[in-house]
């Protein structure tokens, strides 16, 4: 009995020192590749898309779980004299600017008020230039342009691409294809978009020039993209970028990978799967559309405009096909008016 | 979390009075810090 007792009080401390060395041999070469991937973008080689074992492990996570609890875990009320040191650690680890925030830190009852913080007035100038559309969020610009041919994809990264349709919604009102250049839609889509044609406001060929009218004098109208990624010290509510018309509303209950660098090399469809609040209406020039793309640790995006919606909510194992839950705001055509700068809405933690 | 702007913008307007064309430019490149409020383009 004694040889086994003394097995076991070697047990335990061999088990924590063996966890401990792996995870220290984890950390080390995920440092080193991510030291590798930030080499390779300084010499501008652009980094392909390569699913890898994690990606894979992480698809069998129950990730709305870990992010509901880390969500309850922020939410816990902190006594007063801790705020400032929790706050403060916050900031030095994810290098937010504390000077910003509308309110003194003592004020903030949790780490989730804190990360919602307004900031201060006068922090954020509108740009006045009425020409001009302005960034929605304070981030990183990942990606930008101009859409064209008849799949409107947008590159995740080098060597994968998503459809814009999957990440507004199908039923969209995006400015439609010409008719003929819609090669690879099924039949009952084909159906959905000439039915759409009927209701949408316009067309526009993103396809090939041989449907634009170029002698006309109107103005021709492109479709254009930009992809913002908020890190998790960033201010994180969500500004409108023009004054327009918020017609629609769509909310896509999907999945909650992670979303940063790593994420978007090597998990498939990232930004079409995860769970997301779409905002579509029109502004001075045509169409506009805001994607709210949540993550694991920001999982909960709040409307201003619709209060009473809510996200990253439990719910049994549902396919990810399931169709979005639409809104179309009252009056119909007319919607929900919004100035440019205004405050539309948040991304919360869990 | 990530935000995705998808909007129509002018591409080419041709004037019959011949002026120069214009058509939406962004002000930004990959990689950019951005803040709530500055122009992502004209």
């Amino acid at each position: 009995s004694s040889s086994n007792s003394q097995g076991n009080s070697f047990l335990v401390p061999g088990a924590t020192v063996a966890t401990l060395l792996m995870l220290g041999a984890l950390h080390a070469r995920r440092l080193y590749d991510d030291k590798k991937n930030e080499e390779a973008r300084e010499k501008g080689i652009e980094i392909e898309f390569q699913p890898d074992v994690k990606a894979s492990f992480l698809q069998m996570l129950p990730l709305r779980s870990i992010s509901r609890v880390w969500g309850s875990l922020t939410g816990i009320e902190l006594p007063i004299w801790l705020r400032p040191y929790v706050y403060k650690a916050w900031a030095r680890a994810f290098h937010s600017n504390l000077e910003e925030a509308a309110l003194p830190l003592e004020k903030y009852a949790s780490l989730k008020d804190f990360f919602v913080r307004a900031l201060e007035e006068g922090c954020r100038p509108i740009d006045p230039d009425p020409c001009c559309l302005v960034s929605p969020v304070d981030g990183t610009i990942l990606r930008f342009g101009e859409l064209k041919g008849s799949g409107a994809m947008i590159e995740q990264v080098k060597g994968f691409s998503y459809s814009v349709f999957s990440l507004l919604g199908s039923s969209s009102f995006l400015p439609l294809i010409a008719e003929g250049d819609v090669q690879d839609e099924s039949s009952e889509q084909q159906s959905n978009l000439k039915e759409n044609s009927k209701k949408s406001w316009w067309r526009i060929s993103l396809a090939s020039p041989k449907v634009r009218d170029t002698v006309s004098a109107c103005p021709k109208k492109g479709l254009y993209y930009c992809v913002i990624y908020l890190r998790p010290g960033d201010y994180h509510r969500i500004h409108s970028p023009v004054e327009w018309n918020v017609l629609v509303r769509r909310h896509f209950t999907g999945n909650l990978f992670p979303m940063n660098e790593r994420a978007t090399r090597t998990i498939r469809n990232l930004y079409v799967e995860n769970e997301r609040v779409v905002l579509e209406g029109l502004w001075q020039e045509g169409f506009m559309a805001i994607a709210a793309i949540g993550a694991t640790n920001i999982g909960s995006i709040e409307l201003f405009i619709e209060p009473e919606l809510c996200t990253n909510l439990p719910r049994k194992k549902l396919l990810n096909s399931q169709p979005p839950e639409e809104r179309v705001y009252e009056p119909e055509g007319i919607g929900k008016m919004l100035k440019k700068g205004e405050e539309v809405a948040a991304f919360n933690m869990g | 979390s990530t935000v995705v702007l998808v909007f129509q913008a002018p591409t080419l307007k041709l004037l019959k009075n011949r002026d120069s064309s214009s058509e939406f430019r962004f002000n930004i490149k990959r990689g950019d810090r951005v803040r709530v409020g500055e122009a992502l383009g004209r």
